[in-house]
């Protein structure tokens, strides 16, 4: 564990608190991507079947635990509880052009042939494009409520730190994960341009992130 | 080592 990575893992726990929080509070999703919320869970879910068959550490398993419940949470929240605020008609994103590359790609391209690890690649490879449903209703409606950006901002600056932890880890460790660190990459050239957007526009002081 | 079994990030 070094500062990066846990910087990273703060920030990831912080930005699905803030989406958590943003929807229980304000009893609405408006805005929220729910197939990007579903997408999410769906990497937890595929990821952490290791809960189950090893042990790593306690932090390691409470992690897993509240990131799964906490986007089991979202969801029940997106699609049941305020189903009437979610905006289904701008969260038009076909998921199946996403899902089927990916999982056709981990069955591919694995380090394992066996169920747990082609799962465990197919989440690796599924979060780097989830977030792609929600970015596409922004462009959509042209606007996000600031604290979506906050949100947004915490869930892009987690992968990068991890970009961050692998290349502290290659160099103390000798760690190399490759379907880690090009997914991690590929995932964090996805919201550059959302960064540009949030330094330059949210931090100034705008109550909303409106598209030119 | 190449890849990472048991996985130790989230």
């Amino acid at each position: 564990m070094n500062v990066f990575r846990l910087l990273g893992d703060v920030s990831h726990l912080v930005a699905i608190i803030i989406l958590f929080l943003k929807i229980f509070r304000s009893k609405s999703c408006a805005g929220i991507s729910g197939k990007s919320q579903v997408l999410f869970a769906l990497v937890f879910t595929t990821r952490y079947l290791d809960l189950f068959t090893s042990f790593i550490s306690i932090y390691n398993t409470v992690m897993k635990v509240v990131f799964l419940v906490l986007s089991y949470a979202t969801v029940y929240l997106i699609y049941l509880r305020f189903r009437s605020s979610y905006d289904s008609e701008s969260d038009t994103f076909r998921v199946e052009f996403l899902l089927v590359p990916v999982a056709g790609l981990s069955f591919l391209e694995n380090y394992d042939f066996t169920p747990i690890e082609i799962l465990w690649t197919f989440s690796i490879y599924l979060e780097s494009v989830a977030i792609l449903p929600q970015l596409f209703m922004i462009t959509k409606t042209g606007e996000a409520e600031s604290i979506t950006t906050h949100y947004l901002f915490f869930l892009g600056l987690y992968r990068a730190l991890y970009l961050a932890n692998w290349v502290w880890r290659y160099h103390t460790e000798g760690f190399f994960d490759q379907i880690a660190v090009v997914s991690g990459v590929v995932q964090t050239i996805f919201y550059c341009d959302f960064f540009y957007l949030y330094v330059t526009k949210v931090l100034k002081g705008n109550s909303k992130l409106t598209l030119p | 080592h190449f890849g990472s079994c048991p996985k130790d990030e989230l």
